[in-house]
């Protein structure tokens, strides 16, 4: 598990 | 993008158009908070500065354009159209206790000690208390409109969705964000009780003063 740093939230 | 996440960012659209159509239509901004409006201001600011840099979708750009037209505007409408309305007198939290440690977590707590990750972790952070001083004033005017309710009700809704995107994403693809899960969280628990009032007290809210 990885902290995703692809800011694809809003 | 699963079904959560996409009524959660509809839910925080109707609850952000509710506002905005309620001041624009009764010419008014009575019993909103205007610090707080700048507060969300801010946060889709710091948040959105990749809007230029990074493409991810025409889903993600168009909101996040929208987000911050109709949240400049309602700022717009509270302190310059209808500012003769604006209650300055029970918009009174101090925002600088919400934001110095907000501002201080986002260098201890952060992905990257890079500037737009810090102001993206900010963001993060202030919105999960940038609703204090809106709820601050309906404690202290001890009433809310039965328009700002909604408005409360579909901000809040929001971020609860949120979090069962989180859940859903962590088991579908193992992505988890830890700092806008807790995050989300605490913002969320700021609204259950009002949740509480909204449900039981039905449209108007007399918070006991």
């Amino acid at each position: 598990l990885q902290d995703s740093h692809l800011k694809d939230e809003l | 993008m699963n079904i959560f996440r996409l009524a959660g960012d509809v839910s925080h659209l109707v609850a952000i158009l509710i506002l905005l159509m309620k001041i624009w239509r009764s010419k008014s901004c009575a019993g909103i908070s205007g610090r707080s409006q700048v507060l969300f201001a801010l946060v889709f600011t710091t948040r959105y500065l990749d809007l230029f840099t990074v493409y991810i979708s025409a889903y993600n750009t168009v909101m996040k354009v929208v987000f911050l037209a109709l949240s400049y505007a309602t700022v717009y409408l509270i302190y310059m159209r209808f500012r003769n309305s604006y209650d300055s007198e029970n918009d009174t939290f101090r925002v600088e206790f919400l934001l110095i440690p907000v501002i201080g977590l986002s260098f201890l707590e952060n992905y990257a000690f890079t500037p737009l990750e810090i102001l993206w972790t900010f963001s993060i952070f202030l919105e999960s208390v940038a609703i204090m001083p809106q709820l601050f004033m309906i404690t202290k005017t001890g009433e809310a409109e039965s328009i700002t309710t909604h408005y409360l009700f579909f901000l809040g809704l929001y971020r609860a969705l949120y979090i069962a995107n989180w859940v859903w994403r962590y088991h579908t693809e193992g992505f988890y964000d830890q700092i806008a899960i807790v995050s989300g969280v605490v913002q969320t628990i700021f609204y259950c009780d009002f949740f509480y009032l909204y449900v039981t007290r039905g449209e108007e809210i007399r918070t006991p003063s």
